[in-house]
């Protein structure tokens, strides 16, 4: 979606964000 | 045709339900398989989880809607279970696609057995169909809702922290490509309201986050020698 502005960086994903890494 | 904020409501309610067309209750097999290959099968979990998520959220509809308009309340309780359903699933379908292409990694034992994890993603799909369905019934029929049904009410609904609710709403995006733009802007103000002020609130997960990062920097720092 062009409008929305994605903020993930680089090797960040959910997996890292709930410390599932 | 103009688009008349009444058009603009059932245009939108009208894709949900196409969208709902292809919903199934059961995972699909691709995701089953992402299951089997846990250390732990988190299906029966998922599947316990996404009942109570509806039993709980039936009743709370249903206070929340008062009894004049049980009928509108139930109807939307199904349709937003169906809708529930299908994007969970689809969505871990898709987001374990792009995890698994991301990390190589083909075993999400940890994440697929995440409370906060599932109950994060089953809220904001709920929360796309509450603002579909909730806000556009009102301006289309009228509905008179005792309770503000708009965002947050569903963090506080499914006692979801609004920091872990934050952290699904980009994934879900990318994941569902069926997301109107209305809805896609929605999501976005969600986020900026947790960002501005929801997720400081004093038992937020946040502070441990940022905790743990100023850590890991001090660790960082530490493990340079000086003399560099």
């Amino acid at each position: 979606p062009q409008d929305y502005h994605f903020g993930l960086e680089e090797g960040e994903g959910i997996s890292e964000l709930f410390d599932c890494d | 045709l103009p688009q008349t904020p009444v058009r603009t409501a059932m245009n939108t309610i009208q894709q949900l339900m196409m969208n709902l067309n292809s919903a199934s209750d059961k995972p699909s097999d691709n995701l089953i398989s992402y299951f089997n290959n846990c250390t732990v099968n988190p299906t029966e979990g998922i599947l316990d989880r996404v009942e109570n998520v509806g039993r709980i959220f039936k009743e709370r509809f249903a206070k929340a809607v008062g009894q004049g308009c049980a009928e509108i309340g139930s109807q939307a309780t199904n349709i937003l279970i169906y809708c529930v359903f299908e994007s969970n699933y689809n969505f871990n379908f898709m987001n374990l696609l792009q995890e698994e292409e991301r990390l190589s990694v083909h075993n999400f034992s940890k994440l697929l057995n995440n409370n906060d994890f599932h109950m994060s993603l089953l809220a904001c799909a709920v929360e796309v169909v509450m603002a579909t369905y909730g806000r556009n019934a009102s301006q289309t029929d009228g509905m008179n809702i005792e309770t503000d049904l708009s965002f947050p009410w569903i963090l506080n609904v499914l006692d979801l922290k609004a920091f872990d609710f934050y952290k699904v709403i980009e994934s879900f995006i990318k994941a569902e490509p069926s997301l109107t733009r209305e809805m896609i802007k929605h999501l976005e103000r969600c986020e900026h309201r947790i960002m501005e002020s929801l997720a400081w609130q004093s038992d937020s997960p946040l502070f441990d986050h940022i905790k743990q990062s100023k850590e890991r920097e001090g660790q960082a720092d530490q493990s340079e020698p000086t003399c560099t």
